[in-house]
């Protein structure tokens, strides 16, 4: 089982685009994938037409009534189950802020349940806060989507010592396995220097034992397409939407790419 | 003196290019302007050019220790002024926590200056926190920027109550005065039917004394353009970097329309 967290605490960087599209992607191709969406505006949740409805039990109380994943948790398309948010979890940084281990609630939710799956993606909210946490000593791996803009490494180093401090106390198998260019504005010299910039900053990592001594860029770059855009609105993937966009034909390379890692580790 | 503050609690969507832009413009109109960078990541004051220094005094020491405004402030262009800012404000949010008055910092340091300006734009961070609260009671309008893309209007209500409470506890003057489209792809269904509906929302406000009673969204869209993203990484405004450009274009038609608003107030 492959445990992927997506994070950024930038915000509007494709987080969830890429979430729920490498999510489909995978599920197409016959693995099983779990989708938890970990942030309180449920976008994720949205865009795959499961709509937040009071009385429904959501994520929220998985992390702070102990409700059963397998029973909060639906199956929306075959291969593919999302565990859906709610407004409501915008509540719980405060609400667990004074509880012991509140950053493992996730982990030991899931290990307590009947999760099975090829791949766990979680979508994480623009923070470093105590959800991307959960995330974070949840999963072995992090995937990091990135608009190739100035500023782009600005927030970096932050991310990375997050990871690094969460590697050594509660989670050594967590990695920084990918970076994945999204809203790439083709053809132009912006975001080719940009994406230069960050393969220099990952290939000068020196320290082996570093979490992100074997983080890349993949290869496969998210070119912008209001396709993209657009399918949330249906509460599609890009894939029932647009088939033929060059947003579906990125996506499924990128869950190519994620494959072939797969078969590496 | 107008005063201003540039809020979305979604991250991306234009703030700070529109904060720097739009006071570009303003000064170059000949208006002396004041801009006040309120968000850690300081990316107005890198976008003008101003690098965050260990030792140099920032916002963070005028909010945090009282430094005193007139001295901290850098005269950047002429008629345009910025306070910039430093990642050390990042820790204000705990710091201010237990503060008596901790919304109200701001406004009283500027009334403890000798601020004189024809216009004071505020560049506010992704979050409703205690440093937008601070914006909140400082100003009398709100401009807001918005990606017309899906969901943008999904997190506007907690917006719109957060403004009616500052306005009922704290700052009887806050108006929601405007609404910028960014980023607006041009010939997509999209960007025209997020516009319309954000339009309609507006026209159905039926309560005069709401504060965004008199809100709409500008007749200026902002076009999505490269070099809008490119300016930043040479410490210029669009005026400087790309003068001929439309986003050069559209900032300049932004301005008239903030001007001639201006005018009938
Ligand atoms: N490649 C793309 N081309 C065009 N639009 C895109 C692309 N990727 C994402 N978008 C759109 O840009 C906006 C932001 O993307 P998204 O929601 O995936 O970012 P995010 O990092 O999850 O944001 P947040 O930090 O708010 O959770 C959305 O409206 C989305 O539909
Ligand atoms: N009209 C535009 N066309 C192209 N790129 C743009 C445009 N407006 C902004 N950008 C770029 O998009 C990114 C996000 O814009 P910006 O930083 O202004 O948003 P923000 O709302 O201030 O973000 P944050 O919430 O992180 O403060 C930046 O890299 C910026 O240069
Ligand atoms: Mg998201
Ligand atoms: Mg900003």
């Amino acid at each position: 089982m492959r445990t992927i967290a997506i994070i950024n605490q930038k915000g509007g960087v494709g987080k969830t685009t890429t979430a729920v599209n490498l999510s489909a992607a995978l599920a197409e191709s016959g693995k099983q994938v779990f989708l938890i969406d970990l942030d309180p505006q449920a976008h994720a949740s949205l865009h795959l037409g499961v709509i937040p409805q009071e009385g429904e039990p959501s994520i929220y109380d998985v992390l702070l009534d102990e409700a059963d994943i397998d029973e909060v948790a639906q199956e929306v398309r075959p291969n593919l189950t999302v565990l859906p948010s709610h407004l409501d979890l915008a509540a719980a940084e405060l609400e667990l802020a004074g509880e012991v281990g509140r950053e493992v609630i996730l982990r030991d939710r899931i290990a307590a349940s009947e999760l099975t799956a090829d791949y766990v993606l979680i979508d994480c909210p623009p923070s470093l806060g105590v959800l991307t946490l959960n995330a974070l000593t949840t999963v072995n791996e992090v995937l990091l989507p990135m608009q190739p803009h100035f500023l782009a490494l600005h927030g970096l180093s932050k991310l990375l010592s997050t990871i690094d401090v969460v590697g050594r106390r509660l989670n050594p198998q967590l990695q920084l396995s990918g970076i994945v260019f999204c809203m790439y504005d083709r053809a132009t010299r912006l975001a080719a220097e940009v994406t230069r910039d960050v393969e220099s900053f990952f290939e000068q990592v020196d320290d082996p034992t570093s979490p992100w001594a074997h983080a890349a860029p993949m290869a496969t770059k998210i070119r912008r397409n209001i396709r993209l855009a657009e399918a949330p609105s249906f509460g599609q993937s890009i894939f029932e939407y647009a088939p033929y966009s060059n947003g579906a034909a990125d996506y499924r390379c990128l869950a190519e790419e994620v494959l072939e890692a797969g078969e590496q580790r």
